[in-house]
């Protein structure tokens, strides 16, 4: 048996608008310590990975280790009749083919349930090797889905290039050229307004702004976004779930033919 | 020209 309830439906609003734009569908890999989801986009370029903790939910019980894999286009059909304010609870039985999700309003008056079909997913699993990035900046998440927007119109591409005094972004194309430099806050008023830079080496690195904006679709989860990066290896861009868990998306950095 | 790799040069497939 497996049932994981939230009292606001608006966390997996949330949740699932962050991942559909990238992923069409995914397993979601239940067991006692939590959800997982970890998926490719479909052409295999970025990463996305889900952790929500067993003990964020409300109530939270997993007998046996059970993957669902679900068609995000038919969850999201489901979430959209959840009131915000709804509590949701995901049902399962062990060996189950179909998910429950089941909403109930705030006054207890109306109790919905829908059932959804489960799929077999064969998905690849990747191994995520511990990194010790170069470069940790944390900013805005606002901001930062803000700077992807504009700097997308000058270009398919955007570099990215961190230095202990602040981190610049980039784009050329047709039209010229585009910078947004930010400097790291001095005097921390409002922790949720900083830029924080954690600096060992200086890092440029160039990605697709693509998937950075699809990236940018999970902002409402959070204040602030984090972006690791060391040379040669793929970026991470971290969400955090307030008390719950994060998504990260992970992707290669452009490198010369 | 700079071109887009997969993530999958990075990560270990399990």
């Amino acid at each position: 048996m497996f049932e994981a309830r939230l009292s606001s439906a608006t966390t997996l609003k949330k949740v699932l608008d962050a991942i559909k734009d990238l992923l069409n569908e995914a397993t979601f890999d239940c067991n006692d310590s939590g959800i997982q989801l970890q998926a490719m986009d479909n052409s295999h370029v970025s990463l996305v990975s889900l952790t929500l903790r067993a003990d964020g939910f409300d109530k939270y019980r997993c007998d046996r280790n059970l993957s669902m894999g679900m068609n995000l286009g038919s969850m999201a059909k489901i979430m959209k009749c959840a009131n915000n304010d709804d509590t949701v609870t995901m049902k399962a039985q062990d060996n189950a083919d179909t998910v429950v999700f089941m909403f109930e309003s705030q006054n207890q008056e109306k109790v919905s349930d829908y059932e959804m079909k489960l799929m077999n997913l064969d998905q690849e699993h990747l191994g995520i090797p511990e990194t010790d990035y170069a470069c940790i900046v944390r900013m805005p998440a606002m901001e930062f889905a803000r700077i992807c927007r504009d700097l997308s119109q000058f270009g398919e591409s955007l570099v990215i290039c961190c230095t202990k005094e602040g981190v610049k972004f980039s784009a050329s194309g047709d039209v010229g050229s585009a910078n947004i430099k930010l400097a790291q806050t001095t005097s921390v008023d409002k922790e949720e307004e900083a830029v924080i830079i954690e600096m060992q080496e200086p890092v440029t690195l160039t990605f697709a702004c693509r998937y950075l904006n699809s990236f940018t679709k999970a902002t409402p989860l959070t204040n602030q976004v984090q972006l690791s990066m060391s040379m040669d290896v793929p970026l991470v861009v971290e969400y955090r779930i307030q008390d719950i868990g994060h998504v990260r998306y992970y992707l290669a950095p452009k490198i010369e033919d | 020209r700079k071109v887009q790799p997969s993530i999958k040069n990075y990560f270990n497939i399990l």
